[in-house]
């Protein structure tokens, strides 16, 4: 169980630095316990974004902090993977470049899982494989498939 | 355990029935605001199991279909067709097959579920979907504007999401 | 007193519904204590979205939550207006037709008072009078004064 | 009480010293994620009064610019010019003018503030802005994030924020 738990750990620390440094095109993030070797003790993110110091989560920015979550998120598939993902506007406070860098991981993430994402931003709706569009009338929502065009 | 189908009726905003046929990869929902697209999220929800406090509802009657200047439906139901191949459930499903159908209905103050279409305790579908590696609460379900609540939690509680995972 | 407190509220709840109104077109909100006439007692917001049944402010959509907050904080002015709002990535949650409408109550709104607002969206920025442009060098934040070009 | 320029030194990402100059009517901040425009707003509630608690730090001294693979500055000041015309401050001001200058400076482990360029006590700062209706944590200033947040509070602290204004 110990063994199983530092195995585990170890992997989705590894992955949190990859996708961190994916989505912050550097930098570095990594998984520790408060109390190293006690399984029982909290669990530490550490992100340090590219040309930065490393400060608290709460001292970074509303994306930075956005982005530091989601990888964070996907990384625990190299614990155990999701069949699906549900994202609800996770890129509500992205600007566009990292809208975009964000679309570009979760199509690549979608080679191994089902990734369904909610979002207003037309950065992102352009790398989905599918779109559908919802509608309401007179109080009642309705669900369309839309047609692909120009995307990636 | 990826999401093949969903068949929503008489739950919040949907009423007349709607079929969202899902595929694997990468899919966009949109929409303006206010038009059903986290309603659809929480139809999937409803139906793994989640209660109606997380569906932005404080009763189960809420979650039933209001119209504008009418009466609520009495009933309601979501059914979710998971792609079950390659899982060995074994005795959690009545019928074995490559496909697991999951319903739950609202009729009255309460709720009843379906697996492969024959009534069954809520306990059935949590330990099926627990199978699939699928949790209504789970970390790969991120409801609108809780995105960065993973980070916000004590590290105690974040070190259960790894014991989720390990 | 009570009769200040009163007055104030029904000012702040028409405005409320005016903004209300406005960021909707159509539909309606008010004000209104928990307990009528007892000043001590909580204040409960009801609204409710065009073409829509009144329900708990809870069973709103992230977009029309917003929209209320919004037009809730604005309608305070009815009470004592303050001399400037400082309005930090508001519009995150909002579609592309409402953070048109809500640039446009704001621009309205800065006749009155002096309005700052913090914005990745371009729908909301091309209404504005004046804009700043941040960057950082090498951990260092900068400010520039940004042309207008092709400004509402 | 509009504001007419800010100046920044030290302060968060603000190595050298900044000026910005604000205007009446509607004024647009943007820029890239991380680049320091919450910290502007930041800038501006901790001239007014706000807590290093209540700016994303822990400690005053995590206000100090810290430069990547650099020693934190010494020292940070904060300055912020206010529209003083027509509002009748009297005593509560050395020096009756249009303009009041307000400043906040870190050092060591604390800091002090200034009005019309003289040392003074927090309280003479709070007496100021609430004469001209401003309130560092009031709520004409929305937090990034927060702008529901107002809908979720309780109905007795939603009644607080009318007492505020009435
Ligand atoms: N029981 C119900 N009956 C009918 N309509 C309902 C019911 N419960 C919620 N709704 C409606 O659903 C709408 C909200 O839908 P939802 O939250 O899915 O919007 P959304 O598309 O996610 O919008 P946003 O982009 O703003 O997040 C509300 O306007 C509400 O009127
Ligand atoms: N004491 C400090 N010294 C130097 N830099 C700091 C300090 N405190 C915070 N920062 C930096 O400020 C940055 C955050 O700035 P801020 O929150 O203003 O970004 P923003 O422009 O609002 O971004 P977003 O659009 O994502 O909200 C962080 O990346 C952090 O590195
Ligand atoms: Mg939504
Ligand atoms: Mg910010």
């Amino acid at each position: 169980k110990k063994e199983r738990f530092f195995s585990v750990m170890e992997a989705v620390s590894a992955e949190l630095n990859r996708l961190f440094c994916q989505l912050f095109r550097g930098g570095e993030a990594e998984l520790s316990l408060a109390e190293p070797g006690n399984i029982e003790s909290g669990l530490l993110i550490r992100a340090r974004p590219p040309a930065k110091e490393t400060r608290l989560l709460d001292a970074l920015s509303g994306g930075e902090k956005t982005l530091v979550a989601i990888a964070f998120v996907l990384s625990l598939a190299a614990g155990r993977p999701a069949p699906f993902y549900l994202l609800d506007e996770v890129d509500a406070a992205l600007d566009q470049a990292n809208s975009e860098r964000l679309a570009r991981l979760l199509k690549e993430f979608a080679k191994e899982a089902q990734v369904i994402v909610i979002s207003h931003n037309e950065e992102v709706v352009r790398y989905a494989d599918r779109v559908y569009g919802v509608t309401m009338r007179q109080g009642a929502s309705q669900v369309v498939a839309l047609e692909l065009v120009g995307h990636e | 355990g990826t999401i093949q189908r969903l068949t929503v009726t008489g739950f919040k905003s949907f009423r007349r029935r709607v079929v969202i046929p899902f595929h694997e990869g990468f899919t966009a929902i949109i929409g303006e605001n206010g038009t059903g697209k986290s309603n659809i999220f929480d139809a999937l929800t409803f139906v793994m199991g989640r209660r109606s406090r997380a569906l932005r509802a404080e009763r189960m009657e809420q979650l039933l279909h209001a119209p504008p200047n009418g009466e609520p439906v009495s009933e309601a139901l979501v059914e979710i067709t998971l792609d079950a191949r390659n899982v060995p459930l074994g005795e959690l499903v009545p019928e074995e097959g490559d496909e697991l159908l999951l319903g739950r209905r609202i009729s009255g103050g309460g709720s009843t579920y379906r697996l492969q279409g024959k009534t069954c305790p809520a306990r059935s579908v949590e330990g099926v979907l627990s199978a699939l590696s699928i949790e209504p609460d789970g970390h790969h379900i991120v409801e609108q504007g809780m995105v960065v609540d993973v980070l916000e939690r004590s590290p105690r509680r974040r070190r259960e999401i790894l014991d989720e995972v390990a």
